[in-house]
């Protein structure tokens, strides 16, 4: 999808 | 040993219309103090967070913590077999392979029990601190879920813009523009109906509607619906479920081009 920044890049992986 | 009995069996059946869409298959993670899920869209853009409090249903059983892995289509086809006014049991036993839904209609005359298997799923649990939101707008659900409704009948995105002026959504397409303001406004008769803007510094982010369409569809679970922006951050878009607890989706915005 065109400039939709993934969720993963804002939160960690717990 | 599982057993969760919901009185307001509606609220599951909601919580499913409202996720079923976005997100295909799920665990649900079930501990002494509430049933909860956490999953991502399959193209892990937007991501949605349930939790059901153990204080709002009738009777709380969970022996252990247990993650069960359903498909929420299919959970979808059982809970619409539930009547509205229904009250849900979930019932599992320990190391179980399926799930049971009971649902009893609320004059106990008829009975009925659908049970699913159960499915596993490799999932990541993501870890989402609290923040310090530069904008927080609440406002009623209706209005919200009708503003992205109409805005996506003109473009593909919307910008949302918090001022002191109020808070601006805004669309641009091939046929034209559309802006529609919401003024704060707390002079209504009931306290759902109210505009109301928290704003510690102006904020503007552009949102893919699509999306914002998926998490109107939890409207009937709440009047009420609070959006939180902080640039550099997923907006929350939360609809508080009334006495147990909410769903939330998070959803990065866009990249200006």
């Amino acid at each position: 999808i065109e400039n939709q920044p993934l969720i993963h890049s804002f939160y960690m992986v717990n | 040993m599982l057993e969760l009995r919901l009185v307001q069996g509606s609220l599951l059946k909601k919580v499913l219309e409202a996720i079923k869409d976005l997100v295909n298959d799920a665990n649900f993670d079930c501990s002494a103090t509430g049933f909860s899920l956490q999953a991502m869209d399959s193209s892990h853009v937007a991501l949605v967070a349930l939790l059901l409090r153990n204080e709002g249903f009738e009777h709380y059983r969970c022996d252990r913590n247990i993650s069960m892995g359903m498909n929420l289509g299919n959970m979808n086809k059982m809970l619409k077999c539930a009547g509205n006014d229904d009250i849900i049991t979930l019932k599992a036993d320990d190391g179980s392979d399926t799930v049971t839904f009971m649902f009893e209609s609320p004059n106990q005359d008829k009975i009925a029990d659908f049970e699913m298997k159960l499915m596993d799923i490799d999932s990541e649990h993501l870890g989402i601190p609290e923040a310090e939101y530069h904008a927080i707008v609440r406002m009623p659900s209706a209005e919200f879920a009708r503003i992205c409704k109409d805005l996506s009948s003109i473009g593909d995105t919307v910008v949302i813009s918090v001022t002191k002026e109020g808070v601006k959504f805004s669309t641009k397409g091939d046929i034209g523009t559309a802006n529609i303001v919401c003024r704060q406004n707390t002079t209504v008769d009931k306290p759902e109906e109210a505009t109301v803007i928290e704003m510690k510094e102006p904020v503007s982010l552009t949102f893919a509607l699509r999306y914002m369409n998926s998490f109107a569809k939890a409207t009937p679970l709440s009047h009420t619906v609070t959006i939180s922006l902080s640039s550099e951050l997923p907006v929350v878009v939360e609809y508080k479920i009334e006495d147990m607890g909410y769903v939330r989706f998070y959803l990065a915005p866009k990249i200006e081009e």
